[in-house]
């Protein structure tokens, strides 16, 4: 089984890259076959592993040219982790693809004609909902959505949800979302602690409904402000590699044990 | 004289709503007459002060509807603070303005054509470059670019730089980059006062050549991380009203005593 994560928040700057390039670090270090797509033309998680800045084709061009296959566009970054990386170019894919009918499929037809097979396949997607999320959502099976422990942050949720729940019925039944992750949390002080209580609370109603959220729970644990994971990517290195005992590398790694638990369990 | 500022940054959750509330804020608790106009269909500035939850006209009517005056759709929120609200319903404005020539010059035409007199204009725009942001651009006198001090926000500085040239070139020959306001500061580290230090050099390296940000320097202090920054927004108060003795209100209210001073000087 592969289990296709899309990492998805149309609000900016609240933990998508961070978390999208250490999650598929983490449980490839757990030894799982881990692809990482890059859906953004600001390509931070390419950035982030130091991969991409050659001239090969990239995420680009897997979207707008079908005779471009996953494996050319593939670069092996570390062991047990492969990148499908973006280049500043890919805003260009919007107008590229505007006419075809098939323009927010691209990605999962990519996906499904490649010979590769993974474990877990991560994709970090853009701070928008244009063509090149909805290519991560329409590939997707499930969605983590990275956010932030703060009552604007809060307003937000439903919206996004609401809008997962929109392009699943348009264009992928099977999309669920399963989790969120909190990111730069700071659990102490008590207003990050009630908006967390308060999103479980939302999730733990919402199991008896049937909307495409009612699997979804907010991770454990919450991903500690630790500026160590704003440094790794100056480095090119993921937190495991940069400070392996660090609070940033504690956190998401007991989230890579949790979710290659959850796999080997499925 | 009046000071129309615009809190401009394409990436999202930088700082600018909570910049642009409590420097409006913070001059007007100095005396000075002050606009605040929220140009985002989040509407995060005007829920952060209470404001425009009714159906009384917005920044929408006066952007969409020339026959709408500034003195409508205007509220005073507060002693010396007026507010032009956003509602959500801002999202369809690049639609509705989409084929009018003077489609980026609607809020300034608004701002001029008013008889109210200001002596800031504080601009919160949205996170992207579309039709609300240029209104924002194409209205504004100064531009003040809210971001953190990490790598990744460095590398998307100089794009940010360009843009807000190339927008000045077409259509605003007089907008200047006059400063950098450093939220979510963390000064513990290096990494951040690294970057930091880049940017200074930066800014310092700009004053001999002919860009429009060549007086444009990193404001201090820079906004330190205080959680009482997030909490504000969910009582409908100014970090100055929520808790006038914490970092966050002895650093936005430096920031807004430099900015009345120069305003004074001016
Ligand atoms: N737990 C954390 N502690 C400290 N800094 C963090 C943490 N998580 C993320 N950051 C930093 O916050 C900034 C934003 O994070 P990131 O780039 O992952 O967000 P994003 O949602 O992908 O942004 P975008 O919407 O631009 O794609 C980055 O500089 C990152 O290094
Ligand atoms: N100095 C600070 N300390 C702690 N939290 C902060 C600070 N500055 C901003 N925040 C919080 O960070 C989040 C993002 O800030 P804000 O909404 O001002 O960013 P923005 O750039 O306006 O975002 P958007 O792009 O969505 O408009 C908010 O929850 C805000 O309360
Ligand atoms: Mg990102
Ligand atoms: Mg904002």
């Amino acid at each position: 089984t592969t289990r296709t994560i899309a990492l998805m928040n149309q609000k900016g700057g609240v933990g998508k890259s961070t978390t999208a390039v250490n999650l598929a670090a983490g449980v490839a270090l757990r030894g799982r076959r881990t692809l990482l797509i890059d859906l953004d033309p600001q390509a931070h998680a390419s950035l982030h592993l130091g991969v991409g800045g050659d001239l090969g084709p990239t995420a680009y061009d897997v979207l707008v040219d079908p005779t471009v296959k996953l494996e050319q566009a593939t670069i092996k970054a570390r062991e047990n982790l492969w990148v499908l990386p973006a280049l500043t170019d890919m805003a260009g894919v919007e107008t590229e693809l505007a006419g075809d009918n098939d323009r927010v499929q691209r990605l999962k037809h990519a996906i499904e004609a490649s010979e590769l097979k993974f474990d877990f396949i991560f994709i970090d997607c853009p701070p928008s909902l244009g063509v090149l999320t909805l290519n991560g959502l329409v590939a997707a099976r499930e969605v983590f959505i990275p956010m932030q422990a703060h009552f604007l942050a809060l307003q937000g949720l439903s919206e996004l949800l609401k809008t997962v729940k929109e392009v699943g019925k348009s264009a992928n039944p099977n999309l669920r979302v399963t989790g969120v992750v909190l990111c730069v949390y700071d659990g102490t002080t008590s207003h990050s602690r009630e908006v967390v209580a308060e999103m479980d609370g939302f999730f733990e109603q919402s199991r008896q409904n049937n909307e495409p959220w009612k699997s979804a729970r907010v991770y454990r644990p919450a991903v500690r402000r630790n500026v160590k994971l704003a440094e790794a990517p100056s480095f090119g290195k993921s937190i495991f590699e940069y400070d392996p005992s660090c609070p940033g590398s504690q956190d998401y790694g007991k989230l890579a044990e949790t979710l290659t638990t959850e796999w080997d369990n499925l």
